[in-house]
């Protein structure tokens, strides 16, 4: 494992924390998009089948056993934590989230390297992940308000996406025969949308200092 | 051999 690995990693584990920590402290979901969770849900629940037929280290089934207990329960949160479900903007957040899961799952089912039903469901959770932060990216445009904890979330998942672009580049030159094209190009494809995002929050940030 | 080292990544 190399450090830029590791940092994405660490990276990651922070985002999803102090989304969990607001939820929880602050008993409050505003801004955070429940469609959003429930396709990194999703996400992890297929991706990590093969934490009952593979073992790769205790880092990694830890790491694991973490992304699904902390997806699992900001969804759990934000539908049936009465206090927290009253701050979800219901009525903003309706991004159609399972059209981007049918349609990643088609896609699964026509690119694929093996033709199993792991592999298919693995390569399903690399392109639902590349394109899951699209809800809350609609949620954020429409409700205009972005508090700090919300922001600092993305920020931190976009860091999390560049760090392992890093990791790749560093293992392709480090590790013969590291070449993974369905996992570059899907990590390259949500990089590239954290970045648009970030170029406009960046512009509309710099605007209203002009504007103070 | 080609994509199971790529599972050793989260």
């Amino acid at each position: 494992m190399n450090i830029f690995r590791l940092a994405g990693d660490m990276t990651h584990m922070f985002s999803v924390l102090v989304l969990l920590l607001k939820i929880h402290t602050i008993k409050s979901c505003a801004g955070v998009s429940v469609k959003t969770q429930e396709l990194y849900a999703i996400v992890f629940a297929t991706r990590y089948l093969d934490i009952f037929t593979s073992f790769v280290s205790i880092y990694n089934t830890f790491m694991k056993l973490v992304f699904l207990g902390s997806s699992f329960s900001i969804v759990w949160y934000m539908r049936y934590h009465k206090a927290v479900h009253r701050t979800y903007d219901r009525e903003q957040d309706t991004f159609r989230h399972w059209f981007l899961v049918l349609s990643c799952l088609l896609l699964a089912l026509l690119i694929h390297e093996k033709f199993t039903f792991l592999e298919v469901l693995w390569t399903f959770s690399l392109y639902l992940e590349a394109v899951a932060i699209l809800p809350q990216l609609v949620l954020l445009q429409r409700t205009r308000n972005i508090d700090n904890l919300t922001g600092q979330y993305i920020f931190l998942l976009g860091g999390y996406r560049g760090l392992y672009i890093l990791n790749w580049i560093y293992r392709y030159f480090t590790e013969p025969h590291f070449v993974h094209w369905i996992t570059w190009i899907t990590g390259l494809v949500q990089t590239l949308l954290y970045a648009d995002f970030f170029y406009y929050y960046f512009l509309s940030w710099k605007n209203n200092k002009k504007l103070n | 051999s080609s994509q199971s080292d790529s599972k050793d990544e989260l």
